[in-house]
């Protein structure tokens, strides 16, 4: 006879951690650091604080028979957390502050609690969390995951002074790790990641004790992504059910206006008159019909404007080009953002690049640099959008380039939700309309490079004659 | 200042839908079907019943504007639900009999809620199903899901008299789809299925009123999975919790014996000695560092028998041939079924096919058919542990195979974990043992493949002299 049970959220991720990259000790290192400096990094810039974020990763010397634990340290001076927040934040999963519509690393409330968990299962010990707002106190918790019921277990919280006004977070815990293998993904991960936040300061000192530091270069931070409504067509059921359990006002035509962006008057009175909907009725009192009515007129009525992409904070071509240039010190260097588009309502950003010569290597295929919302993706390349897009669509013979030649091609895509294909967050997935845009970011900057590559070839022509 | 909030499963799994496969009204109609012909597979396979299992997809005519709406239903004559699991295994998102240590299609206890969620985002409409086990009862409900709080509205229930004691479920909904997009995909999803479950009668009807069947071929069953403890590889320290909270055994000696697979009393003893755990200990006394002790030291004692693969349930070399040979009619087929294996404490079982002429197209590439636990995986071939044994680790040409050839290659892994890469299941990692194994398994199907094809040729040379 069958037995049912209902799992908690945590011990579906922990059965199943090897989907969210935690798949082996060396994997699992490169996850947890990868996870907690994108946290650190989110919880800088969306307050707009220059972030300063430091790693430290020591080899702990032990009776117990493990060969491979360390402490695993990640400081930031972000904004911190309040008190009542710090254990659910990282002892609770599908807990966090990035369910909102609004372009951040973080998406799924998932990835701290990833590298809580893996260090737990493997070493039995507590995670040390100390966070502060700056304001007057400094808070200390050490907590244990309760993985069965998804929720925190507080083993100790201490409360300090704020003398210093210091804020940030600090979190540290035991993990097995195997550096060793890891070791070249990580520095390549922090090495990308200065790249695309050249403003930030990042430290890292490994279990040898050599530092690898990247300073920022730049005190000018991007314009910081903004939270935003929701576009006509990114819209189901599910959708409006909720706006309509949420919504204040008394009528449709109110209601389109107020809940999606970029709907005035004129629009929301054609819409709903296109969609057969009277825009004098109370939200309260729609139909379920009606609601269908509302999903369907979404997604057929063309005459919306297109999804309003100022929210987004694209890396900028002035910014890129700077970082790429400090990094690969190219003979030549094309950068491209593409206009802003949308895939099912949600708006992005394409940025391109292309780097020839200098420090890239040669080495017989052409070298992709991965980012999304400003995270570098260092796995499974063949698996990628980008990768297709480089390998299967763009005609690089037209261009005169070969795959012998020392070229390097950077794509960034910036967006209210990233279409990654895992929850690992390491490869995109084909949307048509990514897709197309990526094409075109490439084109461009393979025509100037084309450009670049054939009046070298005539200038080397002429010096011979 | 930051808002914090928790989200359900079925709240995550709704936001990130197109990460379980629900992309688009094409893909959501494919996976819609293909989730809920494996739930009924397992539940005829479980309990040893021969499956017939019928789907239909009407075009729904309707007001609403809605141009893609159609109805699905499945039905199966398979173990059927109590009535107080029924909308909890289609309402609750990880919920379900999957979770245990056993081979079967379903895994995560999310696909058939993910089939309803869709259906009801898209068309605000309710979710029959109709279920008994055959004895004296058969139940319908009518529900919905409440996505944000994870749990079944339950809109009716009725109860009938199962005079003809029927045994089975039925689920039917309406749904956006593209089916004319998906067509292909769905009948090739139903043609493979057939293929390695040959004594399942399968019958679709589409939209268009045909009828496509595909008969059993035999009344054999292979032996129906068993569900299995533990191998002492696969454990880490919140297993060895679990058990330790669930345990009735009194010493360290039993307990080794009873909750792990192939540990008799001389194993555990010298097991135990070896972790420098006392045998005498009670569980329920041993203190955190003792759990880690004996987590690393079944990581690292050697002695272990490997894991048992006979709860496993692999195809079978002459089923597999056999539908092969119905499928393709080739003129040449070579199978193989591996030795059993394991990786992180998981048995597993690989067999390959290969195929040649007959109704196998050239196309200028190696055909590849890919299953896991009887699944067939249509999408993201290039992201596949076997495309990459495929494509970059078998020399072809050393057994005078070219990508010319009329060629398929059939590869099946069954196991008690398949190490899918994403909750679609679409495609599989490339663990280290398993990559190993489908690589073996492959060259020794080329191989056969050569003989006969140097022997064909030399034929041919001989009748031109
Ligand atoms: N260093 C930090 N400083 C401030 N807040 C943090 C920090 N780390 C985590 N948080 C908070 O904890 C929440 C949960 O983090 P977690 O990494 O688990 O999920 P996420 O970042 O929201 O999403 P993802 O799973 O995609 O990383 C975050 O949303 C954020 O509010
Ligand atoms: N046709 C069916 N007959 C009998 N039981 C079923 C049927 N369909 C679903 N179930 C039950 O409902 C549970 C939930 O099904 P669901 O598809 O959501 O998850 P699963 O099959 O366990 O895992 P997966 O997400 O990998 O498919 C199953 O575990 C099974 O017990
Ligand atoms: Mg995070
Ligand atoms: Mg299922």
């Amino acid at each position: 006879v069958e037995v049912f049970e209902e799992i908690s959220p945590a011990d579906f991720f922990y059965r199943n951690r090897d989907i969210a990259g935690f798949t082996n000790p060396s994997r699992a290192i490169y996850s947890t650091i990868r996870e907690l400096v994108e946290n650190s990094l989110d919880a800088c810039e969306i307050h707009k604080i220059l972030p300063d974020v430091y790693i430290r990763l020591l080899k702990e010397s032990d009776s117990s028979g493990e060969p491979n634990k360390y402490r695993i340290r990640v400081e930031d001076n972000g904004s911190g957390l309040p008190s009542d927040i710090v254990p659910l934040a990282f002892g609770q999963v599908l807990f966090g502050s990035k369910y909102k519509l609004r372009q951040t690393r973080g998406t799924f409330g998932l990835g701290g609690k990833m590298a809580v968990l893996y260090g737990q299962i493997t070493t039995h010990s507590e995670t040390k969390i100390i966070s502060s707002n700056g304001k007057s106190k400094i808070f200390e918790f050490h907590l244990m995951m309760d993985i069965k019921n998804n929720k925190p277990e507080i083993l100790k919280k201490e409360t300090y002074h704020n003398n210093s006004k210091w804020h940030g977070t600090i979190i540290e815990f035991l993990t097995e790790a195997d550096y060793t293998r890891a070791k070249a993904k990580i520095l390549e991960y922090l090495k990308q990641t200065a790249i695309v936040a050249p403003y930030a300061n990042i430290t890292f000192v490994d279990p040898k004790g050599r530092f690898y530091k990247f300073d920022r270069f730049t005190t000018t931070m991007p314009r910081p992504s903004i939270e935003t409504t929701p576009h006509p067509h990114g819209v189901d059921v599910e959708t409006i059910k909720r706006l309509v359990g949420i919504t204040k006002v008394k009528n449709m035509k109110d209601f389109m206006r107020e809940h999606f962006q970029r709907v005035g008057e004129t629009t929301a009175i054609k819409f709903l008159d296109f969609s057969k909907v009277d825009q004098k009725r109370n939200p309260l009192d729609i139909t379920p019909e009606e609601i269908v009515l509302l999903v369907n007129g979404m997604k057929n009525y063309n005459a919306f404007l297109p999804p309003d992409a100022s929210c987004l904070s694209p890396l900028g071509e002035e910014s890129l080009k700077t970082g790429i240039q400090k990094e690969f010190n190219p003979e030549f260097i094309a950068v491209h953002q593409r206009k802003p588009s949308a895939y099912s309502g949600f708006p992005f950003i394409i940025e391109a690049g292309v780097a020839y010569g200098g420090n890239i290597p040669r080495t017989g295929n052409i070298l992709l640099y991965r980012f999304a919302n400003k995270i570098p993706l260092l796995f499974d390349e063949a698996s990628d959008v980008s990768w297709k897009v480089i390998h299967n669509m763009v005609n690089w013979r037209h261009y005169k380039i070969s795959a012998d030649d020392p070229l390097a091609v950077f794509t960034h895509i910036c967006s209210l939700k990233i279409p990654y294909k895992t929850v690992g967050k390491e490869f995109i997935a084909d949307r048509p309309e990514v897709e197309r845009e990526i094409l075109n970011a490439i084109r461009e900057v393979a025509r100037h490079l084309s450009i670049y590559l054939s009046r070298k070839n005539f200038i080397e022509k002429e010096r011979k004659r």
